[in-house]
């Protein structure tokens, strides 16, 4: 089972380190941004994952309704050996129907590229019809992970979706607009 | 097996990204200082995988004849939604029995804490025992992917070794410094 190693690895990796800092981050750049993420929605890192595990590197790519805004502060951690490892989070400006910004921090669960990648290696023995499955399973493992986590408590949104059969754009558009 | 996924997850998320950018990054960092990594050797990502898991934050902590020197020139890739999420590896200076310093770019392979940190949490489903089975496992499939990656060759060493009965610095010690 790949999934529960990869959803461990991205719990206990990544967003257990950088989700207890997030509101800190959020206040600081708030200061400096007019207060632009004021609303409790905004203050959560979105997570986006499509069970398809197609991934794309930027996001507004994806959508043209979705732009790049800025980074939040920069957390670094002396981590494994390496001094100082940068972690970093993007947030988007995102225009809905009537083109009213909103403003989200959202980015991919990156281990569904590694799931994605797996299954385009014959040496990695992971077909292409494992991987639906796999998603699923990482996506209810993190979920599980997450919801008895005290440290991550209301800093988080999975957002899962079937980009399988609607355009990828609409999957994106829905969920966020939704805010 | 957990460890497949993760031998995989690091060569396909970590690896694979850094290791063909190292000799340019090597070469711009010895523009500006001196030509420091001159020699063949030094010119490699060391990966330190102790079988017992047992991973540092700091690797001057381990033994004070190693100590941090500089990053490399820093890698910025724009994946899963975070634009420029930055790679970076460090440069430590190791002293040899008669006080020569050495230079060395060097790190633990961070799946390893993950293995590590799993073995800690009662619902990841891992045991202790499982732990050097698995550590084990993650050396010889990443040895295998990367023998087998044209992309990583002369870039990297792996430096395996048993810390369970030696101390961590006797350990770190013979392996550095026998180059
Ligand atoms: N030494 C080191 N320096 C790095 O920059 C680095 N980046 C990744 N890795 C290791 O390679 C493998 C693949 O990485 P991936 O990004 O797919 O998964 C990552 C990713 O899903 C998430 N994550 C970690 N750091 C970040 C980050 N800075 N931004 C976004 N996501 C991150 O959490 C997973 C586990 O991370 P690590 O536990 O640090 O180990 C990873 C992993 O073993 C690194 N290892």
């Amino acid at each position: 089972n790949v999934a529960h190693g990869l959803a461990w690895s991205f719990y206990l990796g990544y967003l257990k380190l950088v989700l207890p800092n997030l509101k800190k981050a959020i206040s600081s750049f708030n200061k400096e941004n007019s207060n632009l993420l004021w609303c409790e929605e905004t203050c959560k890192l979105h997570i986006l994952i499509p069970l398809s595990c197609k991934i794309h590197s930027n996001l507004s790519e994806v959508d043209s309704n979705i732009q790049f805004l800025k980074d939040l502060p920069l957390l670094y951690i002396d981590r494994a050996g390496v001094k100082g490892r940068v972690y970093k989070n993007s947030i988007y400006k995102i225009f809905d129907e009537d083109q009213r910004p909103h403003y989200c921090i959202v980015e991919y669960a990156t281990p569904l590229l590694t799931l994605y990648e797996m299954s385009g290696t014959t040496s990695a023995g992971f077909s292409s019809e494992d991987r639906l499955q796999q998603a699923k399973l990482f996506y209810t493992t993190l979920k599980d992970i997450l919801e008895s986590s005290l440290d991550c408590r209301n800093c988080y949104r999975l957002v899962v979706y079937d980009d399988g059969a609607t355009s990828e754009d609409e999957a994106q558009n829905t969920h966020f607009l939704s805010q």
